[in-house]
């Protein structure tokens, strides 16, 4: 099953 | 001093349903250029990212950059006291610092009331966003979206998202078995609402959870064509355009095979 990736791997906090 | 017209103000009652299954609460930044909402859901999963651009506004007036804390729940039924075509009025006065007035203008004038909500203390939390260019971008009626994305949602709870220059491809699984749509780009179409449209680089598969695409669908009565933007790898955008205003994007990550 595919897991979900959670979006602050993609967009860091600023 | 804050004062932000909105002679078109059912926009505002669009927004907050475009939100509600998301966020309950949000940071509206104020600025001279407009206001704006940035604000992820509680599972940092989805991001929402609101524009509305001050020349899109009937009357604009801010002195000095604003952030206002918001309870969206308070905010909805304080807005669902206001009539559809009433003209909204958002005031934040730099004397009163913790609270915002909402006034409703009827449009013969003859019924004026105002409300003022308390605002929240919130620690916000702001995303940087990359410039991206994004291998797909699919131009799709919106109404054709939330169509998909609801029929999608009766087969499983991960959409696949396939696309091609020939067109996209949307696939479910699930315990009743499999379903896939099929969205060609248009050949000819009389109403630039009605096309798909696909700008490709690469083509592209993704696998997203439809329970947060069936959020985002929330907008359709925002604009009638949404857009998909999509590479490898990276989040979806999810954007409608709010007409001479800015637009309501959402940012999905993907899911990705264990």
């Amino acid at each position: 099953t595919p897991v979900q990736n959670d979006l602050q791997e993609f967009f860091a906090l600023v | 001093m804050f004062e932000a017209r909105l002679v078109q103000g059912s926009l505002l009652k669009k927004i907050l349903e475009a939100t509600k299954d998301l966020l309950t609460e949000a940071t509206f930044d104020c600025s001279s250029t407009g206001m704006s909402l940035q604000a992820m859901d509680s599972s940092h999963v989805s991001l929402v990212s609101l524009m509305l651009r001050s020349d899109g506004f009937d009357a604009y007036r801010c002195d000095r950059n604003l952030s206002m804390g918001i309870n969206l729940t308070s905010m909805t039924k304080i807005i669902k006291c206001s009539s559809n075509d009433d003209v909204v009025t958002i005031k934040a006065d730099d004397n009163n610092p913790d609270t915002v007035t909402f006034m409703f203008e009827s449009p013969n004038q003859e019924k004026v009331s105002d409300f003022e909500m308390k605002l929240m203390d919130l620690d916000t939390e702001h995303l940087g966003i990359p410039e991206t260019d994004y291998s797909v971008v699919v131009k799709m009626p919106a109404q054709e979206f939330q169509r998909v994305c609801r029929d999608m949602s009766q087969i499983g709870e991960s959409v696949t998202i396939c696309c091609t220059k020939d067109g996209i491809r949307f696939s479910a699984s699930g315990d009743l078995g499999t379903g896939n749509i099929k969205i060609a780009q248009s050949a000819n179409v009389d109403k630039e609402e009605e096309a798909v449209v696909i700008e490709m680089q690469e083509a592209v598969t993704l696998t997203f959870a439809l329970r947060y695409l069936n959020f985002f669908t929330r907008a359709t009565s925002l604009s009638g064509q949404v857009s998909l933007s999509m590479s490898p790898e990276v989040p979806l955008v999810v954007e409608y355009k709010i007409a001479d205003m800015g637009y309501m994007r959402y940012y999905l990550a993907p899911k990705i095979e264990d």
